[in-house]
């Protein structure tokens, strides 16, 4: 293996990634998919981990472009060049670049994801049979809305489980129309359209209108490629028109004819002669996923090995079951040391000692007569000694976040301790609504997930996905709102909503099976209508009002007090 | 047998234009990635250069290091592959 001058390195173990633009020959979850699997080679033998950003700027800023793409080193048309990427550093270092002239497939041809249909987005099973026809593309025989179509296994007429195809006329990707499909005929630039086009754009890459006139309306998508689309050429995303004629000789399938290199192309319309309108067959392509997983490592600093089996040779090659060769792994391990034994714990804090707290037969209301010795400047209607109840109590980077109404307080447990705040929950995290039932931090990755009712928000810093319903967790419709949030090990983490909690498995962002489960059930002694749980130094809180219940990691209650003296110390 | 049909090369609009002699292919190839140092080229220089920097692509490739423009070298350089260079400049 080797490195780049220097030993360039990132000198943080979280790096951040963000997708910038998309190829059209993949449904855009299969380009997610592919990205985060070619991540996942270098977590899994490092401490480093990925996330990944939706806006702003990334370590690792990921992009397709064709030839002259923005940066000094311009790719060159199909085949030859399949992508760069940057040593680590500011700016271009980092980031990683795909050659869009190249056909990118998972590497053994047509990686085809459907939508809609009844496969639950299941890929196409090529070749398949259809009323005794065996197909090897998508298509529209059987439908009359023109709309392609494949079956998800190699018999439609015994399973019929099918899918829709990627088309324009389903969806569109990138653009500003949220994915919406294209409306054909469309105007622009006061001509009529009636396919998707490359006029007005100087990348090569296809786009339509999703109204009937872009001129006045502005919204615009890019179109998904047929998997019977010619690459490159001249007639990107058109298919192949067969027979087809080519200096005076008819042609029923692709040729190498005429060309020097031997690659086998076709005439998108019935004469090449007259028209001259050409593209390369679809082949089995590259795997987005193995050239991925190589620049990926240059964008962490590994520069070109000379044994021909590691990943990080110079040369593409297809392998199917594949495995990080032991010189990549000693590569990398030689920037970033090994992955530490299991998933790392975060540190246990130390049990806070003990504190006489008022006991809860006495009515709170009368409290210590002499006034709060809180010395915060607040405004008295803003004091949180002053409140009864929170929206949600929980830990953020390992320290007590109160929120209520739009804002929040936090106590400090660093030296200068005591309660700071009140802030806007709008300032620090725009996208939150003004009531907050519940939040947690996910400590693998950082993540912050925000609970609102049926809605959900997940942060990554600054960049934020949502709101989303919490259906899509797999909660059920009964759920109006998660009350607390507590997690529970490896990328596991219990909600709890009224008298019941559910575990979600944070990767896979769903309900694991055998849930919901009675809080009281597992959780004897404390009320099974706690309006608040969470974690804190080694000990589970629920609480309801004014008071909490505290539990020891035997499940033990072992404290009965009042949030506004032992948690706020007010 | 009728006499082998001589293959007429077209070229085709839009395509990025690859054909060109082996010569011009491996010198290409050399310069791109990083095995000739595209500063101070000058005559004599350029062919001592050139064996020495076809040995060095041999080498990082694991081929048979004759410093010629050889069957396998010349394919070797036709394969795709990742773009950043392989000697860093």
């Amino acid at each position: 293996y080797k490195t780049f001058a220097g030993d360039l390195k990132w000198d943080h173990q979280e790096v951040t990634y963000r997708v910038i633009s998309y190829t059209p020959d993949m449904e855009t979850s299969l380009v997610d998919d592919a990205f985060a699997r070619a991540f996942k080679v270098w977590s899994d033998v490092t401490p480093l981990t990925f996330t990944r950003l939706f806006d702003g700027t990334a370590d690792i800023m990921i992009s397709f472009g064709k030839t002259d793409h923005g940066d000094p080193y311009p790719f060159d048309g199909k085949d030859g060049l399949l992508a760069h990427a940057y040593p680590p550093g500011e700016g271009l270092q980092g980031d990683a670049h795909f050659d869009d002239d190249e056909y990118w497939t998972l590497g053994t041809g047509p990686a085809v994801k459907t939508r809609y249909g009844n496969a639950d987005g299941a890929m196409c099973n090529f070749p398949f049979t259809f009323e005794g026809k065996s197909y090897t593309t998508c298509t529209t025989d059987g439908r009359s809305d023109n709309l392609p179509w494949c079956s998800t296994t190699a018999d439609y007429s015994r399973d019929k489980t099918f899918g829709f195809c990627p088309s324009e006329l389903l969806y569109t990707f990138g653009g500003n129309a949220d994915g919406a499909e294209c409306v054909l005929p469309f105007v622009f630039m006061g001509e009529e359209y009636d396919s998707c086009t490359t006029e007005g754009r100087s990348d090569g890459y296809r786009w339509c209108a999703t109204t009937s006139n872009f001129d006045n309306d502005k919204k615009f998508g890019f179109c998904p490629s047929r998997e019977t689309a010619v690459i490159g050429g001249n007639s990107e995303g058109e298919p192949c028109h067969f027979p087809f004629v080519f200096l005076g000789k008819e042609y029923d399938s692709c040729t190498s004819e005429g060309r020097g290199d031997g690659k086998l192309w076709c005439s998108t319309t019935d004469s090449y002669d007259d028209d001259n309108k050409w593209g390369f067959c679809p082949d089995q392509g590259y795997s987005l996923f193995l050239v991925a997983a190589h620049e990926f490592g240059h964008a962490l600093g590994l520069d070109h090995s000379n044994i021909r089996e590691a990943l990080m040779y110079p040369m593409y090659s297809y392998v199917k079951d594949f495995s990080l060769h032991e010189d990549d792994v000693e590569g990398i391990q030689y920037l970033y040391g090994r992955r530490a034994g299991p998933d790392p714990t975060p540190p246990q804090p130390n049990t806070p000692s003990p504190t006489s707290y008022p006991d809860p037969k006495t009515d709170p209301t009368d409290g210590p007569t002499d006034p709060t010795t809180t010395t915060r400047p607040v405004d008295p209607s803003k004091d949180a000694c002053k409140l009864t109840k929170f929206d949600t109590i929980t830990v953020i980077g390992g320290e007590l976040h109160f929120f209520n109404d739009g804002q929040y307080w936090k106590m400090s447990s660093g030296t200068e301790g005591g309660l700071k705040g009140p802030f806007s929950i709008s300032e620090r995290w725009s996208a939150l609504p003004a009531v907050i039932d519940s939040a947690f931090e996910n400590l693998l990755t950082r993540k912050l997930y925000f609970f609102s009712g049926t809605r959900f928000w997940v942060y990554t810093g600054k960049s934020v996905l949502g709101p989303r319903g919490i259906e899509k967790l797999g909660l059920p419709d009964s759920v109006q709102k998660v009350e607390g949030a507590l997690q529970r090990g490896k990328g596991k983490v219990l909600l709890f909503s009224g008298e019941n909690y559910w575990r979600l498995d944070v990767k896979s962002q769903k309900i694991d099976k055998g849930y919901p489960r009675y809080t009281d059930a597992v959780f004897g002694g404390v009320p099974n209508d706690a309006h608040d749980v969470f974690h804190y130094q080694g000990h589970i809180y629920f609480c309801r009002d004014r008071f909490y219940w505290r539990m020891n990691s035997r499940r033990q209650v072992d404290r009965v007090g009042y949030v506004k003296y032992d948690l706020l110390k007010c | 047998w009728s006499l082998p049909l001589k293959s007429v090369f077209v070229t085709f609009p839009g395509d990025i234009i690859k054909n060109m002699t082996d010569t011009e292919l491996a010198d290409g190839y050399l310069k791109k990635f990083g095995y000739i140092d595209t500063l101070h080229r000058s005559g004599f220089q350029s062919m001592v250069s050139t064996s020495k920097a076809l040995k060095r692509m041999q080498r990082q490739m694991g081929l048979e290091e004759t410093g010629e423009l050889d069957k396998s070298t010349l394919e070797a350089m036709k394969r795709p592959r990742c773009g950043v260079p392989d000697v860093a400049n």
